[in-house]
């Protein structure tokens, strides 16, 4: 039943843009107890802070988000957690020596693209897959 | 103003230290694959290599990156893109790395020399990312209306490779492109070179460059400067310069912190 219910709350709350969510009741339990669910934080990285802007073209800097929290049972309405780390967060709450918490960790991740000049003055935009990521979630 | 305007209230934003700074540049360097960072010739002491035409890919590359996030999807070329190269938009879809060339050299039997005229270009391609292969590799130059009697007639432009040069006889050529166009036709010619482009990544030695020949219906040959050929004296963004689109062999593998 637990299982059921947390399906119906993922279906609700997945689609949404991260900064759109609104914290659940379970999301204030764990905020009340000192604890960081786990979600998607944000650090700016600066090109231009870096000096770099002689040699990169674009962008001038960008977002490079990273997973931070805990999973801890009940995971939170607001993130996506695998059914292994649903029972994973079972088991640790039972047998905590015996298997660790779910882990933080992105779910879903989009390239990147970046322009610049070579030391001959020729340009490369080189794309790096996989590297931003855009949520984060309990595996 | 950008963080002022708190569109991102939540990105942190401090001055980093000196040691900090460092810190994020090797990080950022390594992920890149980069050695080292680069240090490119200020404007003017060196052409460089079609920054509007990159910056336009850029853009398309990027809002695809924002628009897709699991597979590549194939989106519309931006006009100053499209070309005569059917499948343009699924290689740069595809490509992890598109490099333009600057052209290094640039030779002319023209009006002063004897028929038929022609205009030699090269480029260093030993500067190439490891582990990629080429997908694809275009010669662009850019055409204004013709002058001279030519103006109402089709040019035909033909691109060849260089196979062998020799002092004193004619160099032995491979027809790379060819593409017809009205004489006053005005904007930028593409040429598929990727066959040679392969070959002199398997080889460099063997890359003795790129010569264009240019004739009328009846075989008559066209100097390219009448034509309206701009080289490498002409203006700045419009310039000749060599794109080659990349894709990656297997995903990089970064070391564990």
């Amino acid at each position: 039943s637990v299982r059921r219910a947390m399906k119906k709350k993922e279906r609700k709350t997945n689609d949404l843009p991260q900064s759109n969510i609104v914290s659940g009741k379970y999301d204030h339990y764990h905020e009340s107890e000192g604890r960081e669910m786990c979600k998607r934080h944000e650090l700016y990285v600066s090109f231009r802070d870096l000096e770099w802007l002689d040699w990169v073209i674009a962008p001038q800097g960008y977002a490079a988000y990273y997973c931070h929290g805990e999973c801890s049972f009940p995971l939170d309405s607001c993130m996506n957690a695998t059914n292994h780390a649903i029972l994973q967060s079972l088991v640790h709450l039972m047998k905590p020596e015996a298997a660790p918490k779910a882990c933080c960790a992105p779910t879903k991740l989009s390239a990147i693209s970046v322009l610049y000049y070579d030391n001959s003055n020729n340009v490369i935009l080189k794309k790096y897959r996989n590297m931003v990521v855009k949520s984060c979630g309990c595996h | 103003s950008f963080l002022k305007n708190h569109l991102h209230s939540s990105f942190i934003h401090r001055k980093l230290s000196g040691r900090e700074k460092k810190e994020i540049q090797r990080e950022i360097l390594s992920i890149m694959g980069l050695p080292g960072r680069p240090r490119p010739h200020s404007e003017g002491k060196l052409p460089s290599s079609a920054p509007l035409f990159m910056l336009d890919l850029y853009h398309a590359m990027a809002s695809e990156d924002e628009d897709d996030v699991s597979q590549g999807v194939s989106h519309p070329v931006p006009s100053s893109l499209s070309t005569q190269i059917p499948p343009l938009g699924t290689v740069i879809s595809e490509a992890d790395t598109v490099m333009s060339f600057v052209n290094m050299v640039e030779q002319d039997q023209d009006i002063f020399h004897q028929k038929p005229y022609w205009k030699e270009f090269k480029f260093d391609l030993t500067q190439l990312p490891k582990g990629e292969t080429v997908t694809a590799a275009e010669f662009r130059i850019y055409k204004m209306k013709s002058f001279g009697r030519s103006t109402n007639k089709t040019l035909h432009i033909s691109v060849y490779e260089i196979n062998k040069s020799h002092h004193k006889r004619e160099s032995n050529l491979f027809l790379l492109d060819v593409q017809n166009i009205a004489a006053k036709e005005e904007g930028w010619l593409a040429f598929d070179i990727t066959a040679a482009s392969n070959r002199w990544l398997l080889n460099p030695k063997y890359n003795l460059g790129l010569r264009l020949y240019i004739e009328l219906d009846g075989g008559q040959s066209v100097d390219p400067g009448l034509a309206g050929l701009v080289g490498r004296r002409g203006p700045r963004p419009k310039q000749p310069f060599l794109v080659t689109f990349f894709r990656a062999n297997q995903p990089p593998i970064r070391a564990p912190r």
